[in-house]
């Protein structure tokens, strides 16, 4: 069987509501070392990763590696009937056709169980080797949330380009253009404000605004977003859960003919 | 803005 409880389920109801509507339904692999999910958006232009290791939760038992697909706009009603405070266990038999989620009031006053169904879905997995990236950009999550939001009122498509102290990000539109720059910024006593970059080769890449600023959604998981670019490569959006694993976004590029 | 490329243009299916 399955069985893994997550003392702080807000992140699991934050997780959720970030993806939900980038990817309709998605298979949650369990094994021994943790839970994950791997999925394209509906035209395979992005790629979502996510991963909470077995050592993230309270209590974690997988007795063999399982796979459940389920609907997310069905998990996200489900998460949304648990409270921020409360504890969340994931239950769930071998070969069962459910999974049910068990919510625990911090006094445990209050307990709740709810059983969804599960679904069988054909999913491309795709092997994303562990490269070492042109650029690497770690700046605040908010901040980066308000760039592809403020960007998006003016143009589609943004062009992000990286050099040794800063990096610009800039669009053009009907009305106009735009053009955002943060400087490297690692002000020891304010860590949550940093702004660190990491270059091995100065990169600029375009993407589409609107996978961006869905990814932003998974702000309020992290203090910091991490850019990763290399040339004519995805680019890698990072947000790490502290102590429980990270959630991970790929967007492939706009490529000049 | 240029052209949009799928993800399975980069990496391949496992």
């Amino acid at each position: 069987m399955f069985e893994a409880r997550l003392a702080q389920g807000a992140l699991l109801k934050k997780v959720v509501e970030a993806i939900k509507d980038l990817i309709e339904d998605a298979n949650f692999d369990c094994n021994s070392s943790g839970f994950s999910l791997q999925a394209m958006d509906s035209s395979h232009v992005s790629l979502v990763a996510l991963s909470l290791r077995a050592d993230g939760f309270e209590h974690y038992r997988c007795d063999r590696n399982v796979s459940m697909g389920m609907k997310l706009a069905s998990l996200s009603k489900i998460l949304k009937c648990a409270n921020g405070d409360d504890a969340i266990t994931m239950k769930s038999e071998d070969n069962g056709d459910t999974i049910t989620f068990m919510f625990e009031s911090p006094e445990q006053e209050r307990l709740s169980e709810f059983d969804l169904k599960l679904m069988d879905i054909d999913s491309e997995h795709l092997g994303i080797p562990d490269n070492e990236y042109d650029a690497t950009v770690k700046l605040p999550a908010a901040e980066f949330q308000r760039i592809v939001k403020d960007l998006s009122t003016i143009g589609d498509t943004v062009e992000i380009s990286v050099t040794k102290d800063a990096v610009k990000f800039g669009t053009t539109g009907d009305i106009g253009n735009a053009n955002i720059m943060c400087r490297q910024n690692k002000a020891a006593d304010k860590p949550d404000e940093s702004t660190e970059i990491d270059i091995n080769e100065a990169v600029s890449l375009t993407f589409a605004l609107r996978y961006l600023n869905s990814f932003a959604k998974a702000t309020p998981l992290s203090t910091h977003a991490v850019l990763k670019l290399s040339k004519e490569l995805p680019i890698l959006v990072e947000y790490h859960i502290p102590e429980v694993g990270r959630l991970a976004f790929y967007l492939a590029p706009k490529i000049e003919d | 803005g240029g052209r949009q490329v799928g993800m399975t243009a980069f990496y391949a299916a496992t």
